[in-house]
């Protein structure tokens, strides 16, 4: 059980370090494993320095920075088993436009690279400009929900205020 | 096996015969808060066999029926089928044969939910294994729930090493 | 001590209810005191329908409901003793561009009524147009924060993508 | 008593004097993600008398001061001065013949945070009680943090009805 966990922590985590960089366009992150005599006592501790910053303990980083921290992270995991499919629902809610280019990139070379198909759920303009097609959600009757294809044009009016 | 097509009826708010492709690369999802993006999201997270009701907003499976608004009366079952092409031939030995798989999964009210692979009836177990064997399902790292980034953030220590186990 | 937390319920109830339909525009909700013979143990649970949507927990709305609903309690109580500062740090990041709206206008209605001045965090190129001024947060040099005066343009380029 | 102007130097990544005017109506604060935002609203929060560093994202207090970057060297104080206006009198009686008051507070490495109203110093419950007085300080729902909203709607009822308290 325990050596499991410490192979899998090692793969996880070069993914990790890898990923990371890739999402902030440089900078340095790692994973710990605290120690413990129970390996289900263990804790995983996450470490980044974004660029230009010191490393610190996630906790420390702001809002958008602890996002993309832990989308790194995910990906990490997903990657060193990666899935025919992948399910996003609105991880980039808190990224700021340089960042949600850098996800979408990230997204095109995940795709590109495992050939997984992705369904991302996003409010943000500049992701839907990002992927190869839209679909939008509507209730029309209200409590009713619609699928319908749309054009970005059209997606952007579907959000719009009234 | 590849993903094909999802359909739903009665799922949530979407109670009319509704089906979505899934295509190659990045399909994006939108729409104003409230017209059911995560419900559509849930559907294909129950149909890979999701077992807990908290984990879609419920507190009971039969939530995730269509509970009926002012203009139309609830309904009593939900069905969600998933359409997989095999051309690789990675389905389970007994399907193997098939060129396309079906999974769905349906529930009644007071009766619970029914799985069937290809028409034929199989165990929630089943379901579920075949979409490990695929490293993906209801609790994998493919499926990143609305909210599930802050929870990561917030987690102690302990709860987030739960994350690598989905990799060992 | 329970017939002072009874009043302030009631009182942040009335405000709940009204500022609920406001942000909405339509629908109803309702906060409930569960009770309890011990006033610490008293549990406050949230009630809502959005427009043409039947009454729900909370937990059962969609991530853009939840967020507009837990707004209205803030503030709710908020009203109950308003203050000459208000700050919110991008508790507008979940919601599409009609709630946005309507949020913002609820701004302009306190602040109107209440003198109230706000300080408003967002990455919401909406809330930034409804807003009177904007102040822009840099780090030209890496690691270091610089606070300067922007107009709507400057602040859409400070946070667009490189 | 009105607010006017916050002033912060050495204050986590706000290393050199910054000022920033609060004026009548609506103010937004805007820029790319870490650039400091949180940072600016959590001065606001430290002068008005937070007294738990977690609610700063800090394991000890100490963590508000200037860490250093790769070209400037951390510094060993932080210090932050709100500007308020008294054209009403509406400040506590021993101040209330100013028509301005100055709220500041300065934390020095291993020496612990001092406060001062119009450069007399005072003690931290002076300040947190003039806040309080005004409806706001930092713990009051006046101040709503980033991630404040997904606490809300995440929280066990008894945990939310820690909110009413605020009100009663
Ligand atoms: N069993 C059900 N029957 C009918 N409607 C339901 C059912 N369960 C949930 N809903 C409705 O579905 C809506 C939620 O949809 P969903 O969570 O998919 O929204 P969303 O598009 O993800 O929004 P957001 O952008 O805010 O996250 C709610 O308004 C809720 O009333
Ligand atoms: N004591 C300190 N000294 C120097 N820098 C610090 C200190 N404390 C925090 N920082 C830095 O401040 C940055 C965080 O800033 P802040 O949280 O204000 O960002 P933000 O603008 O709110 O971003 P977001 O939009 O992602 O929420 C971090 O990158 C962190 O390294
Ligand atoms: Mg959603
Ligand atoms: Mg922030």
């Amino acid at each position: 059980g325990r050596e499991r966990l410490q192979a899998a922590f090692g793969t996880v985590n070069d993914h990790f370090e890898q990923l990371f960089t890739h999402l902030f366009g440089g900078g340095a992150a790692h994973l710990e494993l605290s120690d413990s005599d129970d390996p289900l006592d263990a804790g995983l501790e996450i470490f980044a320095s974004p660029p230009g910053k010191r490393l610190q303990n996630l906790s420390l980083l702001s809002g958008g920075e602890q996002a993309l921290t832990a989308l790194a992270l995910i990906f990490a995991v997903f990657l060193t088993n990666p899935a025919p499919i992948c399910i996003l629902d609105e991880v980039d809610a808190p990224l700021d436009d340089a960042n949600v280019e850098r996800f979408c990139n990230l997204l095109h070379d995940i795709s590109g690279q495992t050939g997984t198909r992705f369904l991302v759920v996003t409010h943000h303009a500049l992701t839907m400009a990002n992927l190869h097609r839209l679909y939008g959600v509507t209730m029309s009757e209200r409590g009713i929900s619609q699928l319908v294809s749309v054009d970005l044009g059209e997606a952007e009016q579907l959000v719009a205020a009234e | 096996m590849q993903f094909q097509r999802l359909r739903l009826t009665g799922f949530k708010s979407f109670v009319d015969p509704t089906e979505l492709y899934i295509e190659p690369g990045l399909t994006g999802i939108v729409g104003p808060n409230g017209c059911g993006k995560s419900n559509l999201l849930e559907a294909l997270r129950w149909v890979m066999g999701e077992t807990k009701p908290t984990n879609m907003r419920g507190d009971g499976m039969e939530d995730v029926i269509f509970a009926g608004t002012a203009l139309r009366p609830p309904r009593n079952l939900a069905e969600v089928t998933l359409m997989m092409d095999n051309a690789d031939r990675t389905a389970p030995v007994t399907f193997n044969e098939h060129e396309q798989i079906e999974i769905s999964r349906r529930i009644e009210r007071e009766a619970g939910s029914v799985y069937r692979l290809n028409g034929k009836e199989v165990r929630a177990r089943d379901v579920q294994l075949l979409f490990a064997d695929l490293a993906t399902g209801a609790h994998s790292p493919s499926l990143v729930s609305q909210g599930r980034i802050s929870a990561l953030i917030a987690a102690k220590p302990k709860d987030r090493r739960a994350i690598l186990e989905e990799a060992a």
